[in-house]
């Protein structure tokens, strides 16, 4: 038996709306201790990393770890049925599951919609990613990385960051141009002005804006973002879920000659 | 254009 019930469906929404772009097809892997999902992009130069913990679900059960594989785009077709406001139970009672089903329920219990969704046999492509220490954290506004990056990618298709122990700065070249935008350590109280940096080694590296962009769709699960960058290392962008776990993003750099 | 490389060229099959 396998039932997980999130009281804040909408979290459960937004997290797919966040990565379909990205991915068309998942394994999500039910255990014990939650649920976790990897998957890397069909070019494979990204890769996304969920991990939900059993703790954050109004109820979690899990008898024997199952693998669930599953259409992305057919999932959203499904989650669109859930309101905002509804919990989302996701349920199979088979040990070799060839679906799995969908409880929405709204806040008065008044009103509750079932749904089956056919699963997928996948293969599994996970790949083992080290515990790194990076050289160079940056946690800021969510919303204020977003808007860098997409007011960055109309004038370039890459984006040089580079970090400094007071800053750090998201530098572009195109053919009309050039330019930076350079966001410094603040220690606000408020979270949409704050930027923490925390700079064992500075760092300069070049990515695509195209994914940057893709990941920050994932903006409206957290108010703020953490970049986690190390020299010829993939980027790091994280997204904590309050109670729930996080949702993380990497992606390969480019290299400059 | 600067080459892109692969996340595959960082992290091996677990």
């Amino acid at each position: 038996m396998f039932e997980a019930k999130l009281q804040q469906g909408v979290i459960f929404k937004k997290i797919v709306d966040a990565i379909k772009d990205l991915v068309k097809s998942v394994n999500i892997d039910a255990s014990t201790s939650g649920l976790s999902m990897q998957a890397m992009d069909s070019a494979h130069v990204a890769l996304v990393s969920l991990k939900l913990n059993e703790n954050g679900f109004k109820d979690y059960r899990c008898d024997r770890p199952i693998t669930l594989g599953l259409s992305i785009e057919n999932l959203s077709k499904i989650l669109k049925c859930a309101g905002n406001d509804d919990t989302i139970t996701l349920q199979t009672d088979e040990e070799e599951p060839s679906s799995l089903k969908f409880f929405f329920e709204n806040q008065q219990a008044s009103k509750i919609s079932e749904f089956s969704l056919n699963l997928m046999s996948l293969d599994s492509e996970s790949l083992g990613i080290p515990d790194t220490d990076y050289s160079s954290v940056i946690q800021m506004s969510s919303a204020e990385f977003s808007r860098i990056c997409k007011e960055l990618s109309s004038i370039s298709e890459t984006v040089e960051i580079e970090t400094s122990k007071e800053s750090v700065k998201f530098s572009v070249q195109g053919d009309i141009g050039a330019g930076s935008i350079t966001v410094k350590n603040n220690q606000s109280d408020k979270d949409v002005d704050r930027v923490d940096l925390q700079i064992d080694q500075p760092v300069k590296l070049t990515f695509a804006l195209r994914y940057l962009n893709m990941f920050n769709k994932a903006v409206s699960l957290s108010s703020t973002v953490s970049l986690n960058m190390s020299e010829e290392n993939p980027l790091m962008v994280e997204y904590k879920i309050d109670d729930l776990g996080s949702l993380r993003f990497y992606l390969a750099p480019k290299i400059s000659d | 254009p600067d080459p892109q490389k692969k996340i595959t060229d960082y992290y091996k099959q677990a």
